[in-house]
Parts: structure tokens; C-alpha cells; sequence
């Protein structure tokens, strides 16, 4: 049941995904989400997810070794999702010194494996920077659980956030957000096989509930 | 540089890439 109805493949499902900043504030701490996948728990009454060409977004990820049209040839097809988010850039908490930035993801799989999570961030179709992280298993309820927790987040991204935020329209953000991907990879590191494929486009969000976000098969028919 | 793309809207792309969901 999760296979068409969330990010998952054979062998691995994305449980939860967030990109956040964070500080402290009156001895309180104060979280802001700018995108996020929420845990979700889906049924056969649930709808499939929709389908998107791989073919037709190839350009805006790295097309050289090692980008999506490379990794998509060599499969497994099941393994490839696209994200659109509408991410929240509403926070009002102040920048500088005592900002934590963040990203941090789970995983459960079938196997007791380690697993090579690679980040690239694209602009114009072109990396600008990667980070790889390595997780290992911990057997949680019978799976193999991976947890990425508050993974800090690059200076390139902070920049580019605080940049994006000080733009004066939500037309001009969209606007740099047409031209800014990121691609993330889940490999078994032994093997290097892919186990999820996950493409993120952006625009920013009007909505007054925070990020929302679309899930899409990758599929080339 | 730069190359120029092929703009998000003329691609072919389900109508729902372009609605914000309300709620998730």
C-alpha cells in the first residue's frame, strides 16, 4: 500500500522530512518549518500518487555523472519520486547569532544495512554543493529504522534563504525558485545501489497553514 | 554561465504541480 501512495520503494520509505531554523528565545525554543513531510500512515481507499516524465524536469538536475538521467537508466524505476514544495518563508525570527538551521529525515527499511544519503544542490541545472551522510540501522517495531537528526544546514543554503526572504515579492522568489533544485539520493553504501531517489522543486507558499507539498512518481513511458 | 531553460509552465506537468494544497 505505501509503494504507489508514498515516497518508497522495495526497500526503503521516507517517514519524515523537514528543513527548519531554531532558537531560543525567553528560555523557550522556537521551531520554524520551512518545508516538511509529515508522517503519514496510507490505506487502499487512499489515491495513487500522480505521475510526472522523468524526461521532463532531467535538465534541471546535474546532467553529467551521477545525475538523475544516469541514475534513473540504471534504476529500479520504483525508487524515483519528485517533490514540489510550497515552502514557508513567513518566519519572523530574527537572523544571526544563536539560529540554529537544520534538516533532519527518517527512513525505515527491510534490511539491516548502511546507507549513503547524498544532498545536491542545483542551480540552473548545475550542482553548486553536495553533502553525503552515512546512517546506520537501528531496529525499531520489527523494521530498520535510519535517522538523519538535525543535520546542520550548509552556509549556501543559509545564504540563499536569507536572500530569497529579503526579496520584496513572492513573484521575484518563485522566480529564483524556477532555477533551484535539489537532489537527494539514498544508496545502500556497499552496494551503491539506489534504494530512493527523491527531486525537490520549489515555489514559495501563500497558504496560512505553512509548507504543503505534492508527491509525484518519476516514470519515463 | 548560465543556460538558458525551457520554462516549468510550458512543460508538461499535471495541473496539480501548479495548485498549493490547502492543508496536508
Amino acid at each position: 500500500v505505501w509503494q504507489d501512495r508514498t515516497i518508497a520503494s522495495a526497500k526503503l520509505r521516507l517517514l519524515e522530512y523537514s528543513a527548519f531554523l531554531e532558537t531560543q528565545r525567553d528560555r523557550e525554543t522556537y521551531k520554524h518549518l520551512f518545508v516538511h513531510i509529515g508522517p503519514s500512515n496510507p490505506g487502499y481507499n487512499d489515491p495513487v500518487l500522480e505521475s510526472i516524465d522523468v524526461r521532463q524536469i532531467y535538465d534541471k538536475f546535474s546532467e553529467k555523472k551521477g545525475g538523475l538521467k544516469e541514475l534513473y537508466e540504471k534504476g529500479p524505476h520504483n525508487a524515483f519520486f519528485l517533490v514540489k514544495f510550497w515552502a514557508d518563508l513567513s518566519s519572523d525570527i530574527e537572523e544571526g547569532s544563536g539560529v540554529f538551521y537544520g534538516v533532519s529525515s527518517q527512513y525505515s527499511g527491510t534490511e539491516n544495512i548502511t546507507i549513503s544519503v547524498s544532498t545536491k544542490v542545483c542551480s540552473f541545472g548545475k550542482q553548486v554543493v553536495e553533502k553525503v551522510e552515512t546512517e546506520y540501522a537501528h531496529m525499531e517495531g520489527g523494521k530498520y529504522v535510519f535517522r538523519i537528526h538535525r543535520s546542520p544546514m550548509c552556509e549556501y543554503m543559509i545564504n540563499f534563504i536569507h536572500k530569497l526572504k529579503h526579496l520584496p515579492e513572492k513573484y521575484m522568489m518563485n522566480s529564483v525558485l524556477e532555477n533551484f533544485t535539489i537532489l537527494q539520493v539514498v544508496s545502500n553504501r556497499e552496494t551503491q545501489e539506489t534504494l530512493l531517489c527523491i527531486a525537490f522543486v520549489f515555489e514559495v507558499s501563500t497558504s496560512e497553514h505553512g509548507a504543503q507539498y505534492h508527491v509525484y512518481r518519476l516514470v519515463n513511458d | 554561465c548560465a543556460v538558458e531553460q525551457v520554462p516549468m509552465r510550458k512543460r508538461q506537468l499535471p495541473a496539480s504541480f501548479w495548485e498549493e494544497p490547502k492543508l496536508t
